[in-house]
C-alpha cells in the first residue's frame, strides 16, 4: 500500500512542532 | 499506535548549496539529513533557516534517497524540471510558501501514480529572481509530465492565465536565459 498524505493531513503535524 | 511516527512512501534527502567561489561545486553542496516520517519532515522543517532568509547563491534541494540534486545523476539525466520563476517582489510574499507547498507534494506523494517519476524539487535563491523546480525523471514521459504540472500548479495556487514550462535538462545544460526552450506548458 502506497503511503500518500493529503495536504490538509501533512500541515496538520506542523502546529504540534510549533508549540513545542 | 497513538505515538508511532507516520512513514512516507520514500526516504529524502535534504541537500543545502551555498556558494563559494574558491570551491568547486561539488564542494559547496552538502548533505544536511535524511528523513522517511511525516514527523521527522517537520522536526527538519522547522529548526533550518526559511527559504527567504538565506543568502543570495543558496540553494535547498529535496532529493528521493540515492539521487543527487544533479543533472549527471542517471535518475535526472534523461528527464528535466517544471520551472517557476519569481520576481523580486514574490519573495517576500510568496517564496516560503510556494516552497513549502512543493515539499508537502514531493513527500505526500500527490501526483498519483506519477509520483514515482518525480526525482526531486530545487530552490535557488538568486538576487535577480528565485526559482523553484520539481524535477522529474523522464522527459519524453508526456502523460507524466504533464499530469505532475497540472497538479503541482493547481497546488501553487497559480491563475489558469499564468503560464509555467518544463525543460529538458538535456536542453538547459546547452542554452541558457531566452534561448530556453519549453518542451511543456502548463
Amino acid at each position: 500500500e502506497k503511503k500518500r498524505y493529503d495536504r490538509e493531513f501533512l500541515l496538520g503535524f506542523q502546529f504540534i512542532f510549533a508549540s513545542m | 499506535e497513538c505515538f508511532s511516527k507516520h512513514p512516507l512512501q520514500n526516504r529524502w534527502a535534504l541537500w543545502f548549496f551555498k556558494n563559494d567561489k574558491s570551491k568547486t561545486w561539488q564542494d559547496n553542496l552538502r548533505l544536511i539529513t535524511k528523513f522517511d516520517t511525516v514527523e521527522d519532515f517537520w522536526a527538519l522543517y522547522s529548526n533550518i533557516q526559511l527559504a527567504s532568509k538565506l543568502t543570495s547563491g543558496c540553494d535547498y534541494s529535496l532529493f528521493k534517497d540515492g539521487i543527487e540534486p544533479m543533472w549527471e545523476d542517471n535518475r535526472n539525466k534523461r528527464g528535466g524540471r517544471w520551472l517557476i520563476t519569481l520576481s523580486k517582489q514574490q519573495r517576500h510574499a510568496e517564496l516560503d510558501r510556494f516552497w513549502l507547498e512543493t515539499l508537502l507534494c514531493l513527500i505526500g506523494e500527490m501526483f498519483d501514480d506519477y509520483s514515482e517519476d518525480v526525482c526531486g524539487a530545487v530552490i535557488n535563491i538568486r538576487a535577480k529572481g528565485d526559482k523553484i523546480a520539481i524535477w522529474t525523471q523522464e522527459a519524453e514521459n508526456r502523460d507524466g509530465v504533464i499530469h505532475i504540472g497540472r497538479v503541482y500548479k493547481e497546488r501553487l495556487g497559480l491563475s489558469s492565465k499564468m503560464v509555467i514550462g518544463y525543460q529538458a535538462h538535456a536542453d538547459t545544460a546547452t542554452k541558457s536565459g531566452s534561448l530556453m526552450k519549453n518542451k511543456f506548458v502548463v
